[in-house]
């Protein structure tokens, strides 16, 4: 038996949304940890790591570990019918091949619930390890997305480059070259508005654009992001999901040919 | 011209 119940149920639309651009189908893996999910784009570029810890569920039962398949798609357009304040229940039976969406308002004058097929879905699974990164930003998740959109308007890969003097954020393209430089900034009064700089080493790195803004739709998903690098990894794009986990996008590099 | 890395080369299937 498999049942979850989210009170904050608007969190888990935030997070579809954020990733079925990406990801057409995924496995949700469920076990007395909490809900997890890892998935590659089609191209193999970017990779999405998702988690949901059990102890920011109201009621988290999942009696054995198992994957659920699903077409986000499809789970999108159900999450479509849930208000933004609904508490939301999943369940799923063990040998079941359908999982239940219940959607209650919050005075409970309103509950729904919607069956949906589930999939078996072979997915590659990747180990990721826990890595020291050269350098780490953490900013306004607001002002990461309009970087994203502006340079996309000028061209379509974005160099990141950290230094001491602060992060840069450049881009060339047809019409010409844009630069956007964010310095550390740290606004004691509202630390979500701020930006930090934790540098080890200057880095540089080259990503494409489509991707970075593709990531930037979980930006409703938490007020700052922190960004990862080293010379020799996959950049981390991490939104965190309040007192539950994070969404996570790493996003390989492009390299000169 | 930039070539695209995939993930695959970065980390290991478990």
């Amino acid at each position: 038996m498999f049942e979850v119940r989210l009170v904050q149920g608007s969190l888990l639309k935030k997070v579809v949304e954020a990733i079925r651009e990406l990801v057409t189908d995924a496995n949700i893996d469920c076990s007395s940890t909490g809900l997890s999910l890892q998935a590659m784009d089609s191209s193999h570029v970017a990779l999405i790591a998702l988690l949901l810890r059990s102890d920011g569920f109201e009621h988290f039962r999942c009696d054995r570990n198992v994957s659920i398949g699903m077409n986000l798609a499809n789970v999108s357009k159900i999450l479509r019918t849930a208000g933004n304040d609904d508490i939301i229940t999943l369940k799923a039976d063990d040998d079941g091949d359908l999982l239940t969406f219940m959607f209650e308002s919050p005075n409970q004058d309103r509950i729904s619930d919607i069956e949906m097929k589930l999939m078996d879905i072979k997915s590659e699974h990747l180990g990721i390890p826990d890595a020291e990164y050269e350098a780490v930003i953490k900013m306004p998740s607001q002002e990461f997305l309009r970087i994203c959109k502006d340079l996309s308007n000028i061209g379509d890969t974005v160099v990141i480059s950290v230094t001491k003097e602060g992060v840069k954020f450049s881009t060339r393209g047809d019409i010409g070259n844009a630069n956007i430089v964010c310095r550390q900034n740290t606004t004691l009064d509202k630390p979500d508005d701020s930006t930090i700089i934790q540098m080890k080493e200057p880095v540089s790195l080259t990503f494409a654009l489509r991707y970075m803004n593709s990531f930037t739709k979980a930006t409703s998903l938490s007020s700052s992001v922190t960004i990862s690098m080293s010379s020799d990894l996959p950049i981390v794009v991490e939104y965190k999901i309040a007192d539950m986990g994070y969404l996570r996008f790493y996003l390989a590099p492009k390299i000169e040919d | 011209a930039c070539v695209q890395l995939s993930i695959t080369e970065f980390y290991r299937t478990t």
